[in-house]
């Protein structure tokens, strides 16, 4: 399994519909401070699945929605979407996506009111679906494979308790 | 289950002992389950000792330890499982250069098997980077990605990538 | 007591909105005492909207919108009542170059009244510094302190001090 | 009032005789990590009457005596000294200090069993006496005068309440 794309519109500060390609190896994302390069991190997470405004920085989902600026006015609707390639027919079946494509598309919606839209390749899904299409992959709630920042030490200090849900999910 | 989470923790332990050593060029780590009660129910603690120090507890190390100790707990997990994709933003923020150059250094043997995305202000890190995204906010308030040109140079040590917009 | 309290307030207050405008270059901050119950009761909230952007939790900003924003406050308190000497650890680490600059540019002000102890691992930090002091462990786990010879530059662009150690 | 010297021996890593000497102006503290430059921050934040081992990243207060190396033992004992010039008429006899002396020397020591002694130009005294010396000149428990490592957000994310404390200190 691996990303290709990340595509961004309406998220955060992403006003615009922005892409990201990925390619093997390591992606460097650099940039001064606010520009949204965490942004990019928080895009990532949620649409995998994320529930937690929390975890987003946020206080209610619809705070991820842009926001507007002093010359553009607010958007009602947040949308990312993450392409990855290389999915066995087994997660793939799981999902309920068709085994003949290789790669897969996954697409979230947000509107004002709070409500999430789940899309597998243009079709509507439900989130369990997508949480099916990475069972057992590492890449999970619960698994640090996202790591925001300032989060590192987290590790350190969470409860002895938290972190064994961690090792659960690498189980 | 219960035998599971016993392999998978045992695993780990193995991983973070030995990683912790290699990065810390010495000293001492372990994960060791918390006292009393089901394995099911039990905790994880986790305790660390750099190379030529006493053993204390791991709030008394500092940030810089804190995070490398932190790092090798994350690569033990990677070990075990590894994640197809991580996402790190701003790990090498309290690092001096050398723990800087020791977390790259670890972090190309997981590039067999796991992209990573990596936020970073730092230079080294930066240039061990095969693709590079500059994210910038022309317009207040609103990020655009800017995909920067890249040679990436293998002397770690001359870590100046050349960056045309 | 009451009436000393809303003065001090007031005063850190008005210090906050305009050091907040300064150090990001426009946008606007304030100070708000909370709803509710005796004014020796209420709680002190902050709100920081960055030039261009709207007003949003400051959970959402950035980690160096964030670290920007605590020192406009914590200068504003400073003006307040200089502290005759503070010990400031590490608090470039998450902020780019150019707040980093801007985070020294203010901080010039506050020398004719305080002197500061700053633990750093930034250049340009350390290039503005008048006395400059490094720890080493060259015996593992033992702290010694190493004053190192230095020729302040005054053009903060080219922060290279002349170390000797 | 200001600072003039530091001279810890036996305090966390610094096992040996250490001084350091202050000069008006920026003194920088640099070093890889982990050689102890928090340490030093801990050391002021100690002398001047912290009570809270937590604040000192210890679980209790012995933590924060020398505690051996590989090729070293324990030390039985931790002491900072402090030395602080140009302090007022009103603030040394509120500390009880003789109006004569220019320059004060505070010293704390702890031993293993916990117990601190409190020193003013080598004169015992009681903790209360060192915080007199400070009333009202912004260097307090809960004044921003010490900012340790990774704590400068915490100003944006305590409560509300506790943010108060602070503004009631610098009143
Ligand atoms: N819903 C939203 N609408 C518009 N802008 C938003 C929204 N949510 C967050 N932002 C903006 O995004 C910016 C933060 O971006 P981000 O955290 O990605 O910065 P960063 O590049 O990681 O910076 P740093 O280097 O300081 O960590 C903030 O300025 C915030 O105002
Ligand atoms: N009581 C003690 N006895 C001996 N060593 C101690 C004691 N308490 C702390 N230390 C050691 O001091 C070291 C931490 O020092 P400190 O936090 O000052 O590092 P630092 O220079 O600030 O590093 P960084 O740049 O990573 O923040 C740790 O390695 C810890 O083991
Ligand atoms: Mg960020
Ligand atoms: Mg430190």
């Amino acid at each position: 399994m691996y990303l290709k794309n990340l595509t961004v519109l309406g998220f955060k500060s992403f006003a615009e519909k922005t892409s990201l390609n990925f390619q093997p190896g390591v992606t460097a994302i650099v940039g001064p401070n606010g520009c949204g390069k965490s942004n990019v991190s928080d895009a990532i997470r949620w649409v995998l699945g994320e529930q937690s405004a929390k975890a987003l920085r946020g206080g209610e989902m619809a705070d991820i929605i842009f926001n507007g600026t002093d010359s553009r006015k607010p958007l009602s609707m947040a949308e990312v979407s993450l392409t990855i390639g290389g999915i066995d027919g087994e997660h793939l079946t799981a999902a309920g996506v068709e085994i003949a494509y290789n790669e897969v598309t996954l697409t979230r919606r947000v509107f004002r009111d709070g409500s999430s839209e789940y899309f597998l390749n243009k079709t509507p899904c439900r989130l369990r679906d997508i949480q099916q299409l990475f069972m057992g992959t590492g890449v999970g709630r619960s698994s640090y494979s996202i790591m925001a920042q300032g989060n590192i030490t987290q590790i350190l200090s969470s409860k002895p308790e938290d972190r064994r849900v961690v090792f659960e999910e690498a189980a | 289950t219960r035998q599971m989470f016993l392999e998978t923790f045992e695993k780990v332990r193995d991983n973070f002992r030995q990683m912790f050593v290699e990065i810390f060029g010495g000293g001492k780590a372990d994960l060791i389950l918390t006292e009393g009660g089901d394995v099911l129910e039990c905790g994880i603690d986790i305790v660390a000792r750099p190379p030529g120090k006493q053993l204390q507890s791991i709030s008394l190390l500092s940030g810089g330890e804190q995070t490398m100790t932190a790092v090798a707990l994350l690569f033990s997990i990677y070990q075990v499982k590894p994640s197809p994709f991580c996402v790190l933003d701003e790990l090498d923020a309290p690092l001096d250069e050398s723990n800087i150059n020791r977390f790259i250094h670890v972090l190309q043997r997981f590039l067999v098997h796991s992209q990573f995305v990596i936020i970073t202000h730092n230079k080294r890190t930066i240039g061990m980077a095969d693709v590079l995204y500059g994210v910038t906010m022309q317009e207040h308030g609103v990020s655009k990605i800017v995909s920067v040109k890249f040679h990436k140079t293998h002397d770690a040590s001359n870590g100046n990538p050349l960056l045309e917009p």
